[in-house]
């Protein structure tokens, strides 16, 4: 464990609380793809199915169990809790379009043809575009609350941050995991552009986001 | 292939 990823998965825990409480103090989830939160479900389960074979940490089986829970809860807000404020016309990314390639990719490119292992790597492909969705639904509606913003961006810390534990890892002890690098780079591009958008917008105090 | 016997990060 290094300074760089456990502030990557504090960040990735408040991104993740933020988004909840917003959902559950506005008792609204207006503005969010349930799409997204629903793909972030499955990154977890896919992901945390080792939770009861491999003993790893006590903070790395507590984390994944509070992941799990926090984005089932979140999905259950969205679609049961607060059904009716969740503007399904809008969250309209067809998902198939991202679940398609992800699978095939997971059977093609992975380090062992194994249940466990082809359904880490699918997790870890989907996780990269998982938040094609709800950036999706911001360009198409034009505006996002500053609050997801603020998620948006502690998401996007969270990737950054990981990117520098790959480099503190490779230098002090030559871990490199190739199919989570690749994967993680593509994924934090995709919130570049949203950087340069939060920075310029919503941190001018302009409350919300809304693109040129 | 970087083989990962088990995978350490979240």
């Amino acid at each position: 464990m290094n300074i760089f990823r456990l502030a990557g998965d504090v960040c990735h825990l408040v991104a993740i609380i933020i988004l909840l409480l917003k959902i559950w103090r506005s008792r609204s989830c207006a503005g969010i793809s349930g799409k997204s939160q629903v793909l972030f479900a499955i990154v977890f389960t896919t992901r945390y199915l080792d939770l009861f074979t491999v003993f790893i940490s006590p903070y790395n089986t507590i984390m994944k169990v509070v992941f799990l829970a926090l984005s089932y809860a979140t999905v259950y807000l969205i679609y049961m809790r607060f059904r009716n404020t969740f503007n399904s016309e809008n969250d309209s990314f067809r998902l198939e379009f991202l679940l398609v390639p992800v699978i095939g990719l997971s059977f093609l490119e992975n380090y062992a043809f194994t249940p466990l292992e082809i359904l880490w790597t699918f997790s870890i492909f989907l996780e990269s575009v998982a938040i094609m969705p709800q950036l999706f639904m911001i360009t198409k509606t034009g505006e996002a609350e500053s609050i997801t913003t603020h998620y948006l961006f502690f998401l996007g810390l969270y990737r950054a941050l990981y990117i520098a534990n790959w480099v503190w890892r490779y230098h002090t002890e030559g871990f490199f995991d190739q199919i989570a690098v690749v994967s993680g780079v593509v994924q934090t591009i995709f919130y570049i552009d949203f950087f340069y958008l939060y920075v310029t917008k919503v941190l001018r105090g302009r409350g919300k986001m809304t693109l040129p | 292939d970087g083989g990962e016997d088990e995978h350490d990060e979240l």
